[in-house]
């Protein structure tokens, strides 16, 4: 294991650490440098699995991942003291908190070119994944498993397609929580699931079924209409522009229903996740038979 | 911070200070930590079908959905996953945690789909207990 990069003390938490831990960088393509937060596990480190873990945006920090979901330590509200959670995955699992791509959290590339798409990240994500390999040689041979969640549905599966090919890595499995695997489906199904859950009503329900509806079977990704695709906005409207907690539609929206300026910002990240409500254009011109019309 | 309703105030006070970002052998030259990173991000993928189909002949997957989520709802990838066409084993059925129902599984070749109920989209927060239970099982091939 890399002494340097092994996190002898941990502020906010008094005494020694629940297990070894190390945070450091991996080096990817070009400049790029991929900061991992690795703890080995509580129970037996020599014999358990090897667990990545990713969080989504795409943007978001893994770190999250770390310090209020599955990670040993919690921060409190305080922001400067730690608590120990015991329902942290490295009771079972050595576990790496990956932040990728460059330029989320701790990440960073020498040229400062942020710019990337889900081929690049995945390329990027293994290459770290084998210089962690390196520094960590007696991981490699351990069964292995990517795991992640939201953006994650992306980023986990493209890594393992690259990981499966390589034989020297012990590859077992993948985990995906609340991932997004198909924007079609996850668009079509946020209608229905808005209306079972009582969020949109009856009268926007009639709509959708009036315009967008045909003997049963519904087109909510492909609207055929303009009834349908404002219907749809409207739905959309309900669900994530009027307060409602997107990430737990039972529970509170944290301070409360955002601002106008802030909804704005977070339509970039609704972009990745669901398909715009734009009714399918007719063609103008038809010219049939020529190389030109296609 | 880009994610509505959520509140990273604390982890940000937290990594951002100097002796954490020391600990954690952070160089001076990275700039602050943010949750979310506004990034010149571009999306390749509309599905993860071929991905799947590529990896679970060989290699065992695991989707699971906290249920009150509609950022990644449980019905689409309940749907995506049922749509790979794995041979089904058995039928849905409710899994167990601290003798209550924790939420419901269907078993495919290679692949299981399972709900984790009254739980968000970051499962291990709302759900740590019953989470860590389901990869407990996940990681050692366990129903």
């Amino acid at each position: 294991q890399p002494a340097a990069d092994e996190i002898t003390s941990l502020p906010g938490v008094s005494g020694s650490l629940s297990s070894r831990q190390y945070s450091g960088y991996l080096r990817a393509s070009g400049t790029i440098k991929l900061h991992y937060w690795f703890v080995e596990s509580e129970r037996d480190p020599e014999n358990d699995p090897l667990v990545l873990w990713m969080n989504g945006g795409p943007g978001c920090s893994s770190l999250d991942g770390y310090l209020s979901e599955l990670g040993p330590y919690q921060v409190n509200d305080d922001g400067m003291t730690l608590r120990a959670n015991k329902y942290s995955w490295n009771q079972v699992a050595n576990v790496i908190f990956l932040e990728a791509p460059a330029g989320v959290g701790f990440s960073y590339s020498d040229d400062k070119n942020y710019t990337t798409n889900d081929d690049e990240t995945a390329e990027n994500n293994y290459l770290a994944l084998l210089d962690f390999f390196k520094k960590f040689p007696n991981m490699a041979n351990k069964p292995f498993f990517i795991t992640g969640e939201s953006y994650g549905g992306i980023y986990v599966p493209t890594l393992s397609v690259r990981v499966m090919a390589n034989a020297s890595i012990n590859f077992k499995g993948f985990a995906i929580g609340n991932g997004l695997l198909d924007t079609y489906l996850n668009t079509e199904t946020a209608v229905y699931y808005a209306y079972y859950h009582g969020i949109i009503g009856e009268d926007i329900w009639a709509k959708l079924q009036k315009y967008c509806c045909t003997n049963g079977s519904c087109s909510f990704v492909t609207p055929p209409n303009k009834q349908c695709s404002l219907a749809l906005m409207e739905t959309q409207d309900f669900t994530m522009n009027k307060g409602l907690n997107p990430y737990d539609v039972t529970g509170d929206c944290a301070g409360g229903v955002p601002s106008d300026s802030f909804k704005e910002r977070t339509r970039q990240v609704l972009s990745y996740f669901f398909e715009p409500p734009h009714p399918k254009q007719p063609l103008k011109n038809k010219v049939s038979g020529s190389l030109d019309s296609n | 911070n880009i994610i509505p309703c959520i509140n990273t105030t604390a982890e940000n006070n937290y990594l951002n200070r100097p002796e954490v970002r020391k600990a954690l052998h952070i160089p001076d030259v990275v700039p602050k930590w943010k949750v979310c990173s506004v990034l010149d991000y571009h999306r390749v993928y509309n599905s993860m079908r071929a991905q799947f189909n590529a990896l679970l002949p060989k290699h065992r997957g695991l989707v699971y959905n906290g249920d009150a989520d509609i950022m990644c709802n449980f019905l689409g990838d309940q749907k995506f996953v049922a749509s790979l066409k794995r041979t089904e084993r058995g039928e849905r059925r409710p899994w167990i945690y601290n003798q209550q129902v924790a939420g419901f599984v269907k078993d495919y070749d290679q692949v299981t789909f399972m709900t984790v109920k009254a739980a968000g989209h970051m499962v291990p927060s709302f759900k740590p207990g019953a989470s860590l239970q389901m990869i407990t099982n996940f990681l050692s091939n366990q129903p």
